[in-house]
């Protein structure tokens, strides 16, 4: 059965969709059965994978708010390789409509535990918050993985994401554990980049990824094309950087 | 009195609080009595500014729940000139405890009122969401500013904020106004990003700001100091982009 992953960090922009796609195929390339969840109302996950977001009638929305839903139907596959169930700007009438729920923390992990038996992997993308979206999340995973940029503003919020992943851990879901913080769209060439990472090296001690995703503008471009960087451009450092991950990531199961 | 802009973008990472904080200091250095308020519970702008957000006791939290609470008091003066509303990590619960309330959408227009008399613009900094929080600034503000990387992923979004906007000026305020989309980030070595800005140019005809914020790594560092850019590196091309946009800005009062 599936090991799940929660990619997660409440600071936006910090390369959370880029890494659950680019990881995601990457694992699958390691010949693992990949499903990848869509948790954000923007939808970069979905769009990134080539589904055309515009056009669905239904997502995970639907999955989530009526708990008859049989999820699988909602699923798509997707020329890279690993399945993904989508979202729709609709879930994000979701925070608001589950608020009123009762054990409203535990609804996705109902559709995930009807998923686990059908894959190696399922990885969540989660939207830039700590709301109900997220909290789902992290009581239906095994594990939170931390992608993070290596600047000031992103290193601010590290501490109280882990205070969060704390709470849940003693509510909602007792062996959750931290599979890493992966270090993003890192500049080498720049002090700042490099102090931040030995910080955060020194401060997290055995939670830091030996891996680290550079920055390279063909991360930028391949989502335009509705491919991860491993087939955009496979022989890329941030492509092999994945694969690495995804061996790390897949020991774990 | 005051014109009140609301920095939005539900996209994560683009450049929100750095453009609140460097655009509200470049205003200052214009001469003008500035007021940042701080809606993200991230409170990444309230420690660019270098308050110390672990330590307060009151913040516009406060301000949100209880309309008897004088939003005076909350305000901190800062070593830039600019005087700031600050956020802490209780304001996550308030976008819950907004939800159930009477004309939720309207609690911050209350707030901000009060405090147009003292000012000459009042800043508003939005979280990465289209939440009951950026809705309130968006119900408060007299107009819009859309800072956005010249990136893929985050122009996909642009379509779904520019709806949002509609939606809130036919509802909530009429006169709301967009004064513009921001480049920001902006690597002019690139092709995808002189694609995009391009692109944007085209498709938001005379809704793109001429001023182009560059990408720097100076400006990463200089929140880590709790200083704006035009005081960190006041010859730096980005501050001399941000009292250029600050002109453009005051002329819109
Ligand atoms: N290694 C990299 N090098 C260069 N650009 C990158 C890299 N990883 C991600 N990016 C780009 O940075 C931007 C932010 O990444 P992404 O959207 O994956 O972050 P996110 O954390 O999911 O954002 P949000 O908080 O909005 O959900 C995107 O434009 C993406 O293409
Ligand atoms: N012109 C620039 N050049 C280089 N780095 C920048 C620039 N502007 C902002 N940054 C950096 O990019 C990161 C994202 O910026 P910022 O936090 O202001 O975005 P945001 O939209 O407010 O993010 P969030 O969605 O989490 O609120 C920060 O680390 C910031 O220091
Ligand atoms: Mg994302
Ligand atoms: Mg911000």
């Amino acid at each position: 059965a599936a090991l799940v992953t929660a990619v997660v960090n409440q600071k936006g922009g910090v390369g959370k969709t880029t890494t659950t796609f680019n990881l995601g195929v990457a694992l699958q390339r390691l010949g693992r059965r990949i499903l990848l969840i869509d948790l954000d109302p923007q939808a970069s996950l979905s769009a990134s994978a080539g589904i055309p977001v515009a056009q669905l009638t239904a997502s995970v929305y639907q999955a989530l708010l009526d708990e008859a839903t049989d999820p699988l139907p909602l699923i798509h596959g997707t020329t890279s390789g690993v399945d993904v169930l989508p979202a729709t700007i609709d879930l994000a009438a979701a925070e608001v409509e589950l608020v009123n729920m009762t054990l409203r923390e535990l609804v996705l992990r109902d559709v995930v535990d009807k998923l686990r038996p059908r894959y190696d992997h399922i990885l969540i993308d989660c939207p830039p918050s700590l709301g109900l979206l997220t909290v789902n999340a992290l009581a239906a995973a095994d594990q939170v993985l931390i992608p993070l940029q290596c600047e000031y503003l992103a290193t601010r919020g590290l501490t109280l994401l882990l205070r969060t992943l704390t709470k849940v851990q003693g509510r909602l879901n007792r062996n959750l554990r931290i599979a890493g913080i992966l270090p993003t769209m890192f500049d080498g060439r720049t002090t700042h980049a490099n102090e931040i990472l030995a910080e955060l090296r020194a401060n997290f001690p055995g939670q830091v990824f030996d891996v680290v995703i550079k920055e390279s503008v063909r991360v930028k471009e391949s989502p335009a094309a509705g491919l991860s960087i491993l087939d955009y451009d496979g022989n890329h450092d941030v492509a092999r950087a994945y694969i690495q991950l995804a061996t790390e990531v897949d020991h774990g199961r």
